[in-house]
């Protein structure tokens, strides 16, 4: 028989507080739509 | 210690704008059919070095068709995206460049392009009219009218048909066809070309001798034709804008080393 076991929850702890108004840089492809989308 | 390698290029970099630049003028020169294509988006770019100061780079962009025939004299930056609701044409294209010394040029490129679905148009504007087949009877029958109508009013060189750009069909309210068509000049007058139209020969592959109409035939609820077609060697050259200038990057023109 196959017993399911908790998985415990990552640690919070490391996680790096961001600065206030930080904003995340945008993804590095696909660029910016100069137009319109099809 | 071996140096960490540079990190990679984002799409909106100032050197994936360069390097999308010249492909889009390289691919706008090899092109003798349609429309001039303007850059909507860099959807990928690889750099794989070869060695110092030297590099591949392989790109993916999302083109949109323009207004500005292929044979017309206007440069990119002035001419105008076509609309979504004018049923737009997408290319997608793969180029291949190199990058030597800060010089950019060509390697290879391929590209496919495409209208937008019908359904799409339809979801955001339900009268619009679409994209006609080139073939389609209506669209030939209305080019040759308006050929044959222009020639006869004009007393300058008698112009033949060098291609369909665009052709749509509006059904409701009135029944209405309007095409975009390239012409040439021949060396036959309109008055020479009645008495043998067959004698009549393109005169040499010079952008002056191009032009492109644009006419609008109503055939509902009353007929009528509109024809306006424009010769480029009678109009004012605009002037080239120089390519735009990002820093440690110098430009080549493209186009010999097309493989």
């Amino acid at each position: 028989s196959v017993a399911k076991r908790a998985v415990p929850e990552a640690a919070q702890h490391d996680k790096v507080p961001r600065p206030v108004g930080f904003v995340p840089p945008p993804p590095p492809c696909p660029g910016r739509i100069r137009y319109f989308d099809i | 210690v071996p140096a960490a390698p540079p990190a990679p290029l984002g799409c909106d970099d100032p050197e994936s704008e360069a390097a999308a630049e010249v492909a889009l003028n390289y691919i706008n020169g090899q092109s003798h059919h349609g429309y001039k294509f303007a850059l909507n988006r860099i959807e990928d770019i690889r750099v794989v070095p070869q060695g110092p100061n030297n590099d591949i780079i392989f790109l993916e962009l999302d083109l949109l068709e323009t207004t500005c025939p292929i044979l017309s004299p206007t440069p990119l930056a002035n001419c105008t995206v076509r609309s979504f609701a004018e049923h737009a044409v997408e290319g997608d294209c793969d180029v291949k460049l190199q990058k030597v010394d800060g010089i950019l040029s060509v390697l290879a490129s391929k590209c496919h392009s495409h209208a937008d679905s019908s359904e799409d148009i339809r979801k955001v504007c339900p009268d619009c009219p679409l994209l006609a087949r080139m073939n389609d009877t209506e669209v030939l029958e209305t080019v040759s009218a308006a050929l044959n109508d222009y020639n006869s009013k004009t007393t300058d060189s008698y112009l033949r048909l060098l291609e369909i750009g665009r052709a749509k069909i509006q059904y409701h309210p009135g029944h209405v066809v309007v095409t975009e068509f390239a012409v040439g000049a021949t060396n036959c007058s309109a008055q020479e070309a009645k008495a043998n139209v067959g004698a009549c020969q393109l005169l040499p592959e010079d952008q002056s001798n191009f032009g492109f109409c644009t006419a609008v035939m109503v055939k509902a609820p009353s007929q009528d034709l509109q024809v306006d077609c424009q010769l480029y060697g009678h109009q004012v050259p605009a002037p080239d804008i120089p390519l735009l200038s990002w820093p440690g990057v110098t430009y080549a023109h493209p186009g010999q080393d097309t493989s």
